[in-house]
């Protein structure tokens, strides 16, 4: 048994809770904060098998791979004269994981 | 030193939290959910000698264990003509506790 | 890679934070609870070479150490009667961290 703890953006929480329970496996998620940015975050345990530690890396690669999006900022600033302009779309990167896998010396369910 | 990892119930936290202190053991609480019912739940931290990992787990076994539990819904829900029905009781399923023992490699009190 | 576990007082966790990302350190803060006094406390989750554990314990130590804190109570409790007196200052013991420091098998970043 391995406990693989991965923070991730919130942003790709639900869609990786979804990819790990379609794949049968299970996990509990704590509400973080990044020590750098300060911003909120999501922090996964998710308990598996020794031999299914590669899978739910995979699933967890899929969902969270750092990758540009492409936002057009939802609110047009209109400046103090009351002219808008439009919101033109900008590239940002999102996404990432950081993923330590710890071993699990004991697993009870009671 | 073990850290052992418990994931339970809300509702058997306070009792889990009272039993371990009352046995001179030590915890932290952390509010999680749920990864398939997305409820809220609770994960304890508990440091404990090596030699008390049994003790830890009797305790949470004996105040989170499955069991049956007889509720009567709280509001009795009357239908549009006004008229209202006697609750029932109703037996559902509680308790339960995931737990995960790790191997601490070094314990520092600052 | 070790996975160091720091519970500690609220107050010091910005401090702390600030601390390790001077030294070019990760880190990941989790709101907590104390299993005994049951106030909020702080759990920071830091990924580090293994070579660097002792020198994030230093850096814990210096900013959590145990200490005495001369505090002015904020209020002055003024009687019914109206009168009020002038509050003097107390010793209080604040600080404190409880360290677990766990070994990680795998670390990855998506
Ligand atoms: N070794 C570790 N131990 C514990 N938690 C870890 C960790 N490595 C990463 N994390 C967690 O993952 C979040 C995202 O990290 P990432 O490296 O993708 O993205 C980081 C990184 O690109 C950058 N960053 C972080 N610390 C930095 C530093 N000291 N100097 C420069 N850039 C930093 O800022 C982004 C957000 O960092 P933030 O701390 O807010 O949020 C971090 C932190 O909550
Ligand atoms: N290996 C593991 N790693 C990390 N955390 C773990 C874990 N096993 C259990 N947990 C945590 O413990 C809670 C209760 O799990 P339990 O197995 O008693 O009770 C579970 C189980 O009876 C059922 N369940 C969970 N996942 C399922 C799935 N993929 N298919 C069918 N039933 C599932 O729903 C209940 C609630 O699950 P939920 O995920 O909301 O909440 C879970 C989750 O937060
Ligand atoms: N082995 C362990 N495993 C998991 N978490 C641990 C731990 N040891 C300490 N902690 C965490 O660190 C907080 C501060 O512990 P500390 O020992 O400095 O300061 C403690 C200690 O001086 C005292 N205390 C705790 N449990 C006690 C007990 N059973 N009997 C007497 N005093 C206790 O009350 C203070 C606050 O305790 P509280 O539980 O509210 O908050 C604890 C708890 O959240």
């Amino acid at each position: 048994m391995k406990l693989v703890v991965a923070v991730l953006q919130d942003k790709d929480a639900p869609d990786l809770l979804q990819a790990l329970v379609d794949s049968g496996y299970r996990a509990t998620k704590l509400s973080s904060t990044g020590g750098f940015l300060r911003e909120g975050n999501t922090t996964l345990l998710v308990g598996c098998e020794s031999g299914a530690v590669g899978e739910v890396l995979d699933i967890v690669k899929k969902v969270c791979r750092t990758r540009e999006q492409t936002v057009t900022p939802l609110t047009p600033i209109s400046g103090s004269t009351g002219e808008s302009y439009v919101p033109y779309p900008v590239e940002v990167t999102v996404g990432g994981a950081t993923v330590f896998v710890l071993d699990v010396e004991r697993f009870v369910q009671v």
